[in-house]
């Protein structure tokens, strides 16, 4: 909430999805079969994507429980093909980010 | 831009593959035309890579947790909070605002009417042919009518004569000159349905994309490290006739080589159908005589994966489905002083025009649709709207996003340094 912190300008986006494998209604699921969001934050240096758990009823999204993360660093990965977000050698990052 | 109309222009689907955007195959030349008189930003994203839900965040100013909506089927004002939208607020500082084609997403998520009264000043306007859109009007190779994905078409032979967007120019058009002779203040949103599937355009576009000339996307396989819940199974593609003919196993299996390069091409085709029309509106807007006092803005809703990643569609958090083109045309901010009558959107035919227009001002800062709202009320002179508060559900006036104005004076590639937001 305080948008005057010394850091590059963020772009946000976000997903929904009814379950962690791909079926049926993945690409468009309703509210109610909506279990899982993706939130992305992106900056000219990486995109950086955590899947939460969600509840329909209340609109919530818990960040204690990630089902799964992406990383991509665009310096060396412009296309998005190589998620490190499970490479140690970038804890360096998510300290920052916390 | 104190007083000036707004022509607002929205594309469906359309990810930046446009001259201006560095895309060296697509034929684009009315929108680089545009971007030559325009500032161009190169990193602008939408907030869910979905119409709807993507449609009713930027035209309201606010993010999907605060619209609570995140699929089709409920509508704002009763779901989550009485928000008021961009042009209701133009609507509420004395313009005429008017609505051609698809601007909110149809049905329940606008309440069926496009918010209607509530955002503009007479009925929305949607072509009569947009009802065939998904009719079995694709002549296939066994002579038949089909439902497919990919669909050049002659016109001539379509219901009605014609397509739905070649509709919505007519009618934006017919708007422009009757704004010109009210001599009221306008906001004309107006929204193209290209290219959208069914990837349905006039086959004669097909010939600017020869078969041989179409590459497959520079990674066209599903990354060995991205979780299976970040996935698009891409369903609606899969449900196309000549896409179901083909087989492919869900929800990994690839489609063949030869007809994913059949999809780039048709999405390069529509593209430049859509450049057509864009052409011919912004040639309109100099005969009437109104490029010196309108702000044109150009987008998209987001973005639409080339089979980058295995994936087609948006659906997606990838940058190929959120990222979206984004241009400000300020007459006397972007360009010198325009002259009433001067001609600064000629038509160019794709078809023979060649050259290369070079965006008047380009920023590479993130910025995000949700900042339209603040962003063309600073530009159009009207007071900010004030940022919203944490919870913003009874706070019917306030954006979630900032107005990127400031950017406007950032020299060409240069990023502007930290504290972006603090200055006022």
């Amino acid at each position: 909430t305080d948008r005057c912190f010394n850091e590059e300008p963020v772009a946000f986006s976000q997903y929904p999805r009814p379950a962690d494998t791909p079926q049926w209604n993945s690409d468009k699921p309703k509210l109610k079969d909506i279990r899982i969001m993706g939130y992305s934050m992106r900056t000219i240096d990486y995109r950086y994507t955590l899947w939460v758990q969600f509840d329909p009823n209340n609109f919530r999204a818990n960040f204690e429980d990630v089902h799964a993360g992406e990383l991509y660093m665009m310096e060396n990965d412009p296309n998005q093909d190589n998620n490190v977000y499970n490479n140690t050698s970038h804890g360096w990052f998510f300290k920052k980010l916390l | 831009g104190d007083g000036m109309n707004v022509l607002f222009i929205i594309v469906d689907d359309l990810r930046p593959v446009l001259g201006c955007y560095g895309d060296k195959l697509v034929k684009s030349p009315n929108i680089d035309q545009l971007a030559s008189q325009s500032m161009v930003f190169s990193n602008a994203y939408a907030q869910q890579a979905v119409c709807a839900p993507s449609r009713v965040s930027f035209l309201t100013g606010r993010r999907p947790d605060t619209t609570r909506l995140y699929d089709f089927y409920s509508y704002w004002r009763v779901h989550a909070g009485n928000y008021s939208t961009m042009p209701q607020y133009f609507k509420e500082n004395g313009y005429v605002t008017l609505s051609v084609g698809k601007v909110f997403h149809p049905g329940v998520s606008s309440n069926y009417s496009d918010d209607y009264p509530y955002s503009w000043s007479i009925p929305p306007f949607h072509p009569s042919a947009e009802k065939h859109e998904n009719d079995k009007t694709c002549r296939g190779k066994d002579g038949k009518l089909h439902a497919n994905l990919v669909c050049p078409v002659n016109v001539t032979e379509m219901p009605e004569g014609t397509l739905p967007d070649i509709q919505s120019t007519e009618e934006a058009i017919h708007l422009l000159n009757v704004m010109k002779s009210t001599r009221q203040k306008f906001f004309l949103a107006v929204g193209y349905h290209k290219p959208h599937i069914p990837l349905r355009y006039p086959q004669e576009f097909l010939k600017l994309y020869p078969l041989e000339n179409i590459t497959l996307a520079p990674d066209p396989w599903v990354p060995k490290k991205l979780p299976s819940v970040a996935y698009n199974p891409w369903m609606d593609i899969r449900q196309r006739d000549d896409v179901e003919a083909l087989n492919v196993s869900f929800p990994y299996g690839a489609l063949p080589d030869d007809f994913q390069r059949q999809i780039r091409q048709s999405y390069y085709a529509a593209v430049s159908y859509l450049d057509v029309q864009i052409g011919l509106l912004l040639s309109a807007l100099d005969d009437a005589g109104l490029s010196n006092n309108t702000i044109v803005v150009f987008t998209a809703d987001h973005g639409w994966s080339l089979g980058e990643h295995g994936e087609w569609a948006k659906y997606s958090n990838f940058d190929v489905a959120t990222r979206v083109p984004l241009m400000f045309y300020v007459p006397g901010m972007t360009t010198s002083p325009v002259s009433q009558g001067a001609r600064v959107f000629p038509y160019l035919d794709p078809f023979s025009y060649i050259g290369v227009s070079v965006p008047q001002g380009q920023s590479k800062q993130m910025v995000e649709l949700v900042s339209l709202f603040p962003t063309l009320a600073e530009l159009a002179g009207l007071q900010v709207p004030p940022a919203c508060p944490e919870m913003s559900f009874g706070v019917v006036l306030c954006t979630e996003g900032r107005s990127i104005v400031h950017y406007f004076n950032i020299s060409e590639g240069e990023v502007g340094e930290g504290k972006e937001g603090c200055a006022d």
